[in-house]
């Protein structure tokens, strides 16, 4: 089964 | 002071039929060179970013930036109330509390005007580094679109699969398993069926099927795709406007 990683993990906030 | 003239009202509604689904509520950013906006869907696993310049609009005037916090299901009621052909105004003063939508039917000497509440709404905006992506696929939207639609029926995951001459589109589950297998191919007599592909590196990546399926509703944009990939990152999926842009960016799933 496959976990779901987040945007956050990726992206930081200007 | 904005004020945004769309010359077809249905240009601003397929936008945002684009991405409602899946974001509520946005701000939207206006400059002097257009309008952008930003959101994450609730589960943080969704990034979508929309650019419409200034060239999308038959007349645009920004002389200060002014934010716009919008939701978008109030927005898409007013949206409805006009015609497609009609043109669109937006209008707002510099530090607004409403936006003015103005639907224009010239033909028949018909003003429809209404005026929606907007929002304070706090939302970080993330910085979205230029990756060098390890793969860049074109392809008709539709062909995408069906692709995602059949698999997602079968399966709550999707992988991906580019080599160098193929694109592949797996699913497996409980019910069964489906692969949809494409290959770049360049077509003559109407190029947009087209199916291109650099691929600089192979990715095999995984994606959750419910945000793919909110993904290709932006299909309605454009009658075609870019989708650019990298292992280990977001996957971006990317609707070109004649002036703009609307791009999802998807997180890929791991398997443990």
């Amino acid at each position: 089964n496959d976990r779901q990683s987040l945007i956050d993990k990726f992206y930081d906030d200007d | 002071m904005l004020e945004a003239k769309f010359e077809q009202a249905s240009l601003f509604k397929r936008i945002i039929d684009g991405f409602k689904d899946c974001v509520q509520l946005v701000n939207f950013q206006c400059k002097e060179d257009g309008i952008i906006a930003q959101a994450v869907d609730d589960s943080r696993v969704l990034l979508v970013s929309l650019e419409i310049g200034k060239d999308a609009f038959q007349e645009f005037r920004c002389d200060h930036p002014i934010t716009l916090g919008m939701d978008l299901n109030s927005l898409s009621k007013i949206l409805r109330c006009g015609n497609n052909t009609d043109s669109l105004t937006l209008i707002a003063d510099d530090t607004p509390d409403s936006l003015l939508l103005l639907f224009e039917d010239t033909k028949r000497e018909r003003i429809s005007e209404y005026s929606l509440k907007l929002m304070d709404i706090d939302a970080d905006f993330l910085k979205i580094e230029e990756l060098q992506y390890d793969t860049t696929i074109m392809m008709p939207s539709a062909d995408f679109s069906k692709t995602v639609r059949d698999l997602s029926q079968l399966s709550d995951s999707l992988n991906i699969l580019v080599t160098k001459e193929t694109i592949k589109f797996v699913t497996d589950g409980d019910i069964g398993s489906g692969s949809v297998i494409m290959k770049p191919f360049i077509d003559m007599e109407n190029p947009d069926e087209s199916i291109k592909l650099e691929m600089e590196q192979p990715v095999d990546l995984t994606f959750g099927s419910k945000y793919l399926l909110d993904i290709v509703k932006g299909s309605a944009l454009s009658n075609k795709i870019g989708i650019r990939l990298s292992s280990e990152a977001p996957a971006l999926f990317q609707f070109d406007l004649t002036s703009g842009f609307l791009q999802f960016f998807l997180a890929p799933k791991f398997s443990d």
